[in-house]
């Protein structure tokens, strides 16, 4: 039997609303570490891995490994149905084919549950290794947001550097070119607000904006976004989530013809 | 011109 019960239901909204439009269907995977998630979109250009530790739920039990598959829209339709302040559990016993999430109200005086069937799914599970970065850059999350949002205004891929000078984000199109330089700022009043960045090596990498607006999505999960850069290996966007563990992208490069 | 890698360029399948 696998159960967990999160009185921050929204969080679980919140991680939908980040992945449901990049990846259709994937396998969530529970073990006694706790429940995590790795899919690429379907044009294996990015890829999403979640971590929620079993530490952070309230209540976690899980018996024995299971994988649930779970197509994500549907899912996502569900968990529209919890009240922001909602607990939530969800359930699944040994051997069915579907999960259950009940969503509790604060106050106990509405109690919904629904029903989601769960589906055989291929997963094509990637190795990542860890690895050594060239360049980390620490930044508010909301900021990244809104460059990626403004810079697809403009062209559609982005280039990334990060020199001495701060981390620049350019872009050009029919209508013109566009670059943003954000430098580091740790004197700030708030640590969220702070941009911080750790450079080994200077690295300029292309990446499609597309995929970074989509990643920008969870935006409501975390203040701060780390991007680490390497210029032989995909982009890695990282948002953690309080507590508990991160929801990360990664994305391959673009390169010169 | 730009090429989209894709990430099987870069990691391999469990």
């Amino acid at each position: 039997m696998f159960e967990l019960r999160l009185e921050q239901g929204s969080l679980l909204k919140k991680v939908m609303e980040a992945i449901k439009d990049l990846v259709n269907d994937a396998n969530f995977d529970c073990s006694a570490t706790g429940f995590s998630m790795q899919a690429m979109d379907s044009s294996h250009v990015a890829l999403v891995a979640l971590l929620l530790r079993s530490e952070g739920f309230e209540h976690y039990r899980c018996d024995r490994n299971i994988s649930m598959g779970i197509n994500l829209a549907n899912m996502a339709k569900i968990l529209k149905c919890a009240g922001n302040d909602d607990i939530v559990t969800v359930k699944a016993d040994d051997g069915t084919d579907s999960v259950t999430f009940m969503f509790e109200s604060p106050t106990q005086d509405k109690i919904s549950d629904f029903e989601l069937k769960l589906m055989d799914i291929d997963s094509e599970h990637l190795g990542i290794p860890e690895a050594e970065y060239d360049a980390i850059v620490r930044m508010p999350s909301a900021e990244f947001a809104r460059i990626c949002k403004d810079l697809s205004s403009i062209g559609d891929t982005v280039v990334i550097s990060v020199t001495k000078e701060g981390v620049k984000f350019s872009t050009r199109g029919d209508i013109g070119t566009a670059n943003i330089v954000c430098r580091q700022n740790t004197s700030v009043d708030k640590p969220e607000e702070a941009t911080i960045i750790e450079m080994k090596e200077m690295v300029s990498l292309t990446f499609a904006l597309r995929y970074m607006n989509s990643f920008a999505k969870a935006t409501p999960l975390a203040s701060q976004v780390t991007i680490s850069l390497s210029s032989d290996l995909p982009v890695v966007v990282e948002y953690k989530i309080a507590e508990m563990g991160y929801i990360r992208f990664y994305l391959a490069p673009k390169i010169e013809e | 011109h730009e090429t989209q890698l894709r990430l099987e360029a870069f990691y391999s399948f469990n």
